[in-house]
């Protein structure tokens, strides 16, 4: 029996479509700082065909930052896409994998991110923040202000700094510093954590033990911080919601 | 005599149309 002429795949075709689900999901599921991308477009995908039912595709992936925390509970589908005025940052993924009798497996990943480009935010939006360095000096202090101010008046674990995800700094007309970061629960209650925070160690490595953070200070023209963290071992099921699309109880300090 | 060479009218032979595009897909959200 003469062998089914090989057709391309095209990069909106399902076969492709299911293929990147995959990658995408693999790539979430391996990450372990920053946030989980979405798919924003299949680039390109090659097919090379191994024997029956044996594919091995190369997949050129596009992605875009959402606004879930790699360690976000909150399933990928309902985590939104950053606007392009929040200074969008994009991932670029070559994956291989090999589809073996119906099933897809990803064999190896390669990724860069990086942020859209500040003449084009500026451009088409002039008055939007920009991404700024996240081991800049107002940005590290705003950040330990804020983790501290939230300890301080939060009954409960002691919060530990895990890693700063995002910040921006706006200087007109008011001057805002803007960070988010991920925070880790510790064995100590914040009142323990006075006398000797060394001595706090982090729970156990469960995803209920992290929580998320965005904190604000603003130095003029009056000066002002709030902090809103969302721990994820406190999510509080809606009454008439499934499980997977429960919303967070989050713990708002002005 | 000169004979006028014959030249393919793409546009007007629908054999000739191009494949269409298989990639890249469509843009989900915004492109960068």
């Amino acid at each position: 029996v003469p062998a089914a002429p090989f057709v391309p795949l095209g990069c909106d075709d399902p076969e492709s479509e299911a293929a990147a689900e995959v990658a995408v999901n693999y790539i979430n599921g391996h990450s372990h700082h920053g946030y989980k991308f979405a798919l924003n477009r299949i680039e390109n995908i090659r097919v090379v065909p191994q024997g029956p039912n044996n594919n091995i595709m190369f997949l050129e992936l596009d992605l875009l930052e959402t606004r879930c925390h790699v360690l976000s509970p909150t399933p990928l589908e309902n985590c939104t896409v950053r606007s392009f005025t929040e200074h969008a940052v994009e991932g670029d993924c070559d994956i291989k994998l090999q589809k073996l009798d119906g099933k897809i497996t990803v064999l190896a990943t390669k990724c860069h991110s990086h942020a859209d480009s500040s003449e084009d935010v500026v451009q088409l939006c002039p008055d939007c923040p920009l991404l700024t360095s996240l081991n800049d000096t107002e940005v590290t202090t705003t950040v330990t202000a804020a983790l501290n101010a939230y300890n301080s008046k939060t009954a409960g674990a002691y919060l530990q700094l895990l890693e700063i995800g995002r910040a921006q700094i706006q200087y007109e007309p008011a001057h805002i510093v803007y960070a988010e970061f991920a925070v880790a629960a510790t064995n100590c209650s914040a009142e323990e954590a006075k006398d000797n925070v060394e001595a706090c160690q982090p729970l156990p490595d469960d995803q209920s033990n992290f929580g998320f953070c965005t904190a604000t200070t603003v130095t003029r023209p009056t000066e002002d911080l709030k902090v809103d963290c969302q721990l994820y071992g406190h999510q509080v099921p809606t009454p008439d919601a499934p499980l997977l699309s429960r919303v967070f109880q989050p713990t708002s300090i002005s | 005599p000169v004979a006028k060479r014959a030249v393919a009218q793409h546009d007007k032979e629908p054999h000739l149309v191009s494949p269409p595009l298989l990639c890249p897909g469509k843009v989900r959200h915004f492109k960068i």
